[in-house]
């Protein structure tokens, strides 16, 4: 079960290492620019993770939504891993706008495994159909739930955002979806 | 089936992106060098990917074996993936030692993926023992090497050497013996 391995993967080889760093990562990042907070509220010091139903994820979230805006990044993480020397990990900090235009800042990105699955999708010779591949991105985040929601090195410090941008497809489609979605999530942390 | 999952993220989320890249890489860090050529022979010009039938990877590859030495890393590559801006990709330059003491420069990692695997046979809520865990390194080879065949763009650029460290581990171990492994492999394109 592919999703399985991608949920684990992303786990052990990602949110483990990275998600008890990120409290010090924004503090540091926030020192830096001197006396502002970028990131104002403590409990949206989370990395957002968006995970689209359709595992389609651009490299850039301005082309899913132009209310979604980076803004910077956290500073960088080195660490050695598997014999690549000071391998670097960092996360993107963006401004979300709501309708007023008004920007709420956040830690986001989309989960990156979720890419792979929409890639084996369309190689025939990965052997996953688009139905198949629905049923391993539900697969996926119910596996990742599982694990984080018994990690103690991730606790409080993610937010799965699952976007159900299939069924948005029907009808016509929102320019903002993604935005609106993140902003209910980051409402109920402010 | 975990090891298919992971050799086709390991294609597509990070082979496929980074080999292209190799050639400029290792040119652009000759030049930056002045005239040295620490990577002598164009035929090495691959990224060497240790594969540990035990999925055991040490971060350090030092740790291994210490005729294998951390030389210098290669310049970094930056790319816009699924949000996160410019996330780096780099990798590392070791010198491997033969018994006379002579260094033979690589670029040189493990397979990444597979200590995913070893975390997931330790954990026991991941559902994978040691004896699935086995032949699940057996598959992700596999798969590996089916898709690489078939690759355009990661043609000539990269070479498997995988470690039967498990056989090797009846009777005296040898302290040396990932250090022996690479270096065979070395010697076919020197
Ligand atoms: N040696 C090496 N150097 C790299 O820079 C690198 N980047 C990825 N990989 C391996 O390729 C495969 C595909 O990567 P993907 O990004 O889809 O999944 C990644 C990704 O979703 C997340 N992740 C890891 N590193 C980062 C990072 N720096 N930024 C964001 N996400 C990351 O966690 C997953 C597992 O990572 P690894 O367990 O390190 O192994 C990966 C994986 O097997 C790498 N391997």
């Amino acid at each position: 079960n592919v999703a399985h391995g991608l949920a684990w993967s992303f786990y052990t080889g990602y949110l483990k290492i990275v998600l008890p760093k990120l409290v010090d990562s924004i503090e540091q990042y926030h020192r830096h620019k001197g006396n502002s907070s970028t990131l104002r509220h403590r409990d949206s010091w989370r990395l957002h993770i968006v995970i689209p139903l359709s595992a389609f994820i651009p490299d850039k979230l301005e082309e899913a939504d132009r209310r979604v805006r980076f803004h910077d990044n956290l500073p960088e993480i080195a660490i050695d891993r598997a014999g690549v020397r000071r391998r670097v990990y960092k996360h993107s900090v963006y401004a979300v706008l709501d309708h007023q235009g008004q920007p709420h800042h956040c830690v986001l990105e989309y989960a990156t495994p979720l890419q792979t699955l929409y890639l084996m999708s369309q190689d025939s010779s990965a052997g996953l159909s688009s139905e198949e591949r629905r049923q391993q991105v539900l697969l996926f985040i119910h596996t990742l739930q599982g694990i984080l929601e018994e990690s103690v090195e991730c606790r409080n410090r993610y937010r799965l955002i699952v976007l159900d941008d299939e069924r948005e497809q029907e009808g016509e489609p929102d320019p903002y979806f993604l935005s609106k979605t993140i902003l209910k999530q980051l409402q109920q942390e402010e």
